[in-house]
C-alpha cells in the first residue's frame, strides 16, 4: 500500500533528524 | 514503551518512537545543551515525505468509499503537516542560535506530532483493513442465515459453491489479520475461532445433507434439523468472535504523551 510506504519515509526521516539532534546532545551528557 | 497493535505498525513506529524519547530524555538531562548542528537538510527531507504522505493521503480517501477513514484521515494529516512546520520552525531558528532552547522544545514538539500524527494515520488506515475483513465475515453470516431455505440435494449443491469461496476468502483474510497482530492472545483466540469453523464446515455440509434425506424419507426429520441448526449457531457465534477480536485494540494515543 502507498499510504505504508509514505509513512515508512517519514518515519525514517524524523529518525534520521532526531538521531541527528540527539547526537548532539548526547556529546554534553 | 506504547505497545503497537500490528506488526506493520510496530516496524515503522518503533525505531523512530525510540528516538524521540532519546531526544526527550537527553534534552532533559542536559537542559542547556549543547550546539546544535544545522538540522536544515534533514528537516527538508522530513518535509518532502510529509508532502508526499499528505497527497497519498488525500488520494486514499478519494478513492475510499469507507466513510469512518474519509472522517478520521484528514484530522491525522494535518497533524502530520502541521508538526512539519514546527520543525521547519525550529530548523530556522537553531540556524539563528544554535543553543535556543524553544526551537530545541519546538523540535521535540514537531517530532512528537508527526509520531503521534502518523501513528493515527496509520490506525485510522488499518481500521479500515479491518472492516473490509468484518465485510467479509458478514458476508459468511448471511449465508449461514440462509441454510435453512436449503431443502433439496441442488439446493445444497447451489449453496456450497456459493458458500465456499466467501468461506475460504474470510479463512485467508483472518489468517493474514492474525499473523499481523503484535498480542499474542488476540492470535490464539483468532486461530481457535478460525480452527473450529474450519472443522465446522464439513460437519455443516454433511448436517445439511441428513436433513434433506430425513426431509424426503420422512425420518428422523426434527433431530436433523437441530443438528444442522445447532451447527449454524455454533458457526455463527464463532464468526461472532472473530469479529469481536478483530476489533480489539490495546492502542491508547495518551500513551504518547
Amino acid at each position: 500500500e502507498q499510504i505504508l510506504d509514505a509513512a515508512k519515509c517519514i518515519a525514517a526521516a524524523t529518525a534520521a533528524l532526531v538521531k541527528s539532534a540527539s547526537a548532539a546532545q548526547r556529546e554534553l551528557v | 514503551m506504547p505497545v503497537f497493535h500490528t506488526k506493520t505498525i510496530e516496524s515503522i513506529l518503533e525505531p523512530v518512537a525510540q528516538q524521540v524519547s532519546m531526544l526527550v530524555i537527553l534534552h532533559e538531562e542536559a537542559e542547556d545543551g549543547n550546539a546544535m548542528p544545522d538540522l536544515a537538510q534533514p528537516v527538508r527531507t522530513v518535509k518532502i515525505a510529509v508532502d508526499n504522505l499528505v497527497k497519498v493521503g488525500y488520494e486514499t480517501i478519494n478513492s475510499s468509499d469507507d466513510q469512518i477513514l474519509k472522517q478520521d484521515m484528514p484530522p491525522a494529516l494535518r497533524r502530520v503537516d502541521e508538526s512539519s512546520l514546527l520543525l521547519l520552525q525550529a530548523s530556522d531558528m537553531l540556524r539563528a542560535d544554535p543553543y535556543s532552547g524553544p526551537a530545541r522544545k519546538k523540535l521535540i514538539e514537531g517530532s512528537r506530532g508527526i509520531l503521534q500524527g502518523t501513528s493515527s494515520l496509520l490506525l485510522t488506515f488499518d481500521e479500515s483493513e479491518v472492516r473490509k475483513i468484518i465485510r467479509t465475515c458478514k458476508n459468511v453470516l448471511e449465508y449461514l442465515a440462509i441454510t435453512e431455505v436449503v431443502e433439496r440435494m441442488e439446493d445444497l449443491v447451489t449453496y456450497v459453491k456459493n458458500l465456499s469461496p466467501v468461506i475460504t476468502k474470510m479463512m485467508k483474510e483472518v489468517d493474514n489479520r492474525k499473523e499481523e497482530l503484535t498480542h499474542i492472545v488476540h492470535r490464539d483466540m483468532l486461530k481457535r475461532s478460525l480452527d473450529q469453523v474450519k472443522n465446522l464446515t464439513p460437519v455443516l455440509i454433511s448436517g445439511i445433507k441428513i436433513f434433506i434425506t430425513a426431509k424426503a424419507n420422512n425420518l428422523g426429520f426434527n433431530e436433523a434439523q437441530n443438528n444442522r441448526d445447532y451447527v449454524v449457531r455454533k458457526m455463527s457465534d464463532e464468526i461472532h468472535e472473530i469479529i469481536r477480536v478483530l476489533l480489539l485494540t490495546t492502542y491508547d494515543e495518551d500513551e504518547w504523551d
